[in-house]
């Protein structure tokens, strides 16, 4: 919350776009700034009403430079808008750097995703330390534009829930040393390990003991949220990532063209198979072995084939890691498995689980 | 300014400087922090700016750092009002 706590004492405000943008269409303008304030209006008791004339409580214009406000803007990047705390005036006023071009795609900087943003500040939200929260204060666009929890959580502190019968909640973002965190896939990636849990991926480095958690469209911003399953062919030099019955193939940050493709076609599973659990290719044989439920079955990526004898129980071949996986990876030559807060280092020669751990032993907490 | 890495160009010295006094009040407050612990209130606002996050408190700017200060933000500060 800001600083002293500033509200607006009506809950019904108006608004004002004051000026538009020459970088999108007035109703593209028009439209990305409604849903901003539907956005919050759904999750609190605020109502918000557009006016075209006279002065609103919320003016919205774009500007650039000094703009006589004792906050010029920066020219093209860096500061991006900025918003003045609920009060009369200038307060609850938005501006937004004429300088950026303002889009209603990915491409930066998306107009609905920054206005989404200032208006929490125009309502008395102040910046958020979870970069999962619309109130995080550098720009991540990471397809959609959602309240996370902390957002609603601290709109709710200012003005009480919203009328609707249901209360909205909204996304967590992972707390990589939460000892509760089980994982949605893990992969390997260019000698690095990567986990993914909902919008999120988590990894580690060698140069760095806090763990980097950020959005998965950071990298891959076409990827779906939600992944189930990801693998790496490490000597093609790419990685799968599957989710329902279709599958994605990345080249570093590259999603080859064609994808997404069918598991059904590309890979020979039955169309039973709904989605894919978990995935592993083990570099020494060419052998990746997928996990569906309590069954495994296991493709030749030079045969480019379903081996013979598949699927088998997971239980024939990986006795002990019980009968349902939801990540797992290879490296020195041993399998990771992962279900719930639980991982198993596995010896795949032996058949037999050299360690077991918590989900979360290789972030360092 | 604190003992930056050698290789910290002059113009991360000025985005740091820049950085901190638009977002954590560095020209308002650096009185009051020097007066208050005889420190370098760049070294204190560096600090609060990596604390806020979730980058290793070292007082220096690193490179995650210097990388955070240069993405493009919200010009509301992390650490002030903004009226």
């Amino acid at each position: 919350l800001t600083q002293g706590s500033p509200r607006w004492e009506d809950t019904h405000l108006t608004y004002r776009i004051e000026n538009y943008t020459p970088d999108l269409s007035r109703a593209a303008v028009d439209h990305a700034i409604e849903k901003a304030f539907q956005l919050w209006s759904s999750v609190s008791p605020l109502t918000f009403t557009k006016v075209s004339e006279s002065q609103a409580d919320i003016m919205i214009s774009f500007v650039r430079g000094d703009h006589r406000d004792n906050s010029p803007f920066d020219g093209p990047g860096g500061n991006l808008a900025h918003a003045f705390q609920p009060g009369p005036h200038i307060g609850g006023d938005i501006h937004f750097d004429e300088d950026e071009r303002w889009t209603n795609n990915f491409r930066d900087y998306n107009l609905y995703r920054v206005a989404a943003h200032e208006l929490g500040h125009s309502l008395g939200l102040a910046h958020s330390t979870d970069i999962g929260a619309l109130m995080y204060p550098n720009y991540i666009f990471s397809g959609d534009v959602q309240l996370s929890q902390d957002d609603i959580s601290g709109i709710q502190a200012i003005y009480g829930p919203s009328q609707n019968p249901t209360q909205p909640i909204g996304p967590q973002t992972p707390q990589v040393c939460d000892s509760k965190l089980t994982f949605d896939a893990i992969t390997t990636i260019r000698g690095e390990l990567m986990f993914f849990k909902d919008r999120f991926y988590m990894r580690t480095n060698p140069f760095y003991p806090e763990a980097e958690l950020n959005f998965i469209s950071v990298f891959w911003p076409h990827l779906p949220n939600g992944l189930q399953a990801a693998y790496e062919v490490a000597d093609r030099d790419e990685v799968r990532f599957f989710k329902g019955n279709k599958y994605w193939a990345v080249k570093g940050q590259d999603v080859l063209y064609g994808y997404p493709k069918y598991i059904y076609r590309s890979f020979g599973f039955p169309r039973t198979v709904k989605n894919i659990d978990a995935a592993v290719s083990d570099e020494d044989t060419g052998k990746t072995y997928f996990f569906v439920a309590n069954k495994c079955w296991r493709y030749d990526e030079y045969k480019q084939s379903m081996d013979a004898g598949y699927p088998k129980m997971i239980a024939e071949d990986f006795p002990g890691i019980g009968s349902k996986v939801d990540a797992v990876f290879q490296k020195d030559g041993f399998f990771y498995f992962f279900h719930g807060k639980r991982q198993y280092k596995f010896d795949t020669k032996t058949k037999r689980i050299l360690t077991l751990q918590k989900a979360n032993s290789w972030f360092n907490c | 300014f604190p003992a930056a890495t050698s290789e910290t160009q002059e113009q991360d010295v000025e985005t740091v400087q820049k950085y901190l006094e638009n977002y954590y009040n560095l020209k308002n407050d650096a009185k009051q922090v020097e007066r208050q612990r005889n420190n370098d209130p760049v070294v204190e606002k560096l600090k609060q700016m990596q604390k806020f996050f979730g980058l290793k408190v070292t007082g220096k700017p690193d490179a995650e750092t210097l990388n955070v200060m240069k993405q493009p933000r919200c010009g509301v500060p992390d650490m002030a009002q903004f009226v």
